[in-house]
């Protein structure tokens, strides 16, 4: 089963069309392996990005040096679903 | 054996072999009004059920539903199994449902991705797309909402097998997407398409490959609105209505595209809970509210459907 100890899901509120084109550009990479749960598109609505653990520094430090506002959505996404998958046992008994 | 779909817990998230055994007692429980219709098998060859609620009558016009197309979209698979019991028990109750089962054929398909549900639970449960193997990539899976014939190939889906939203080497190539499509052309006399999708909170019309405004736009745009203003009597939840492309983004290949342009005027994809805090991740004890109001959002299109036949 994979794991996603560590990750985080951030929420990300784009504040323009240039932040928006930055954020496509990350969307574009492969390096990051991200996982856009909601995509860049407009400033309206926000981007919800599933983060890896081991780009989380990577992926923090490039909206802050863009001055892209964003916050934790999900803190660490395992827990979670530890969470579920032990409500889904409690549940199957 | 009609007895177990009282005592199955809609509140609580369930393995596809479950689900699949809950569609048998649904089917022992409402034998004159439900059917379970075997429209093919999935890339890994598990059945692909369809319920089927009709009160008879030939080839009537029908309603499609379908849920659960991102695997990782439980909420949209769950709240499904509550409405289909919702719809079940409120026909001869409701004059409202039982008014539209005596016009109407509802087909509700559960788990229209049964491989990447199956394997949400057992191996990754952020997966989204099909399992289907990839020529020439290790990555594997088709995003089976960039699949359809509408568009397809263009802006806001990949030609990368290893991106989330791979449109497939061909339209209708992945097998989950032709047999829905199959089913479509060769029963005919839909005049409803509804996807449920989870989240964000939005119920959208027509089209996402293109922002161009469809010829019915007021009308689905009204309709939605209304439908949307049902759904949030209930709790207060907030919806927005529009167009995919426009309240969105651009995406082709999806699969209310290509119903409407296959003429079935009535196309709408609902994204479910939540707005933020969850995601796809939805808790359990979240199911029966999202249901409870998506349900009234859906009862509404499907009156409306039925009182205006085209």
């Amino acid at each position: 089963r994979k794991v996603f100890t560590g990750d985080q899901v951030l929420r990300v509120n784009a504040k323009s069309e240039a932040q928006i084109q930055l954020l496509k550009t990350l969307e574009n990479g492969e390096v990051f392996e991200l996982d856009f749960w909601t995509h860049p598109s407009s400033s309206d609505l926000p981007i919800d990005i599933h983060v890896p653990y081991a780009s989380l520094y990577a992926v923090q430090k490039f909206l802050q040096d863009n001055e892209i506002p964003f916050h934790v959505m999900i803190q660490d996404l395992q827990e979670l679903l530890d969470k579920e998958q032990e409500d889904l046992q409690r549940n199957a008994m | 054996k009609g007895g177990d779909t009282k005592s199955f817990d809609y509140a609580t998230y369930h393995r596809l072999d479950a689900i699949y055994s809950w569609m048998d007692s649904m089917v022992a429980g409402h034998p004159n009004l439900i059917s379970k219709v075997q429209i093919g098998s999935s890339y890994e060859n598990r059945p692909m059920y369809v319920l089927k609620f009709s009160t008879g009558g030939n080839n009537r016009p029908a309603i499609w539903i379908d849920a659960g197309i991102h695997s990782r979209e439980w909420i949209s698979t769950a709240s499904a199994l509550w409405m289909a019991n919702k719809m079940a028990t409120d026909f001869g109750v409701d004059p409202s449902v039982t008014s539209l089962l005596g016009q109407m054929d509802v087909y509700l398909m559960i788990v229209t991705n049964p491989d990447g549900y199956a394997y949400t639970h057992t191996n990754d449960r952020m997966w989204r797309k099909t399992r289907s193997v990839n020529s020439g990539s290790t990555c594997r899976g088709v995003d089976p909402n960039r699949n359809w014939d509408a568009g397809f190939g263009g802006p806001g889906a990949s030609k990368n097998p290893c991106s989330e939203s791979y449109h497939g080497p061909s339209a209708h190539s992945a097998i989950e997407v032709k047999n829905i499509v199959d089913l479509i052309k060769n029963r005919g006399n839909f005049k409803a398409f509804i996807s449920i999708h989870a989240y964000s909170q939005l119920l959208m019309y027509p089209y996402g490959y293109t922002c161009n405004d469809i010829p019915h736009q007021a009308e689905l745009d009204s309709v939605g609105q209304r439908a949307v203003q049902a759904l949030s009597s209930l709790f207060g939840t907030s919806y927005r209505v529009g167009s995919i492309c426009k309240i969105i983004y651009q995406a082709s290949g999806g699969s209310i595209d290509w119903s409407y342009n296959n003429g079935v005027k009535y196309s709408f994809a609902f994204e479910l809970r939540d707005t933020g805090r969850y995601g796809f991740l939805l808790p359990a004890n979240q199911i029966i509210p999202t249901a409870t109001e998506t349900w009234l959002g859906l009862k509404h299109i499907m009156e409306y459907v039925r009182d205006h036949p085209y």
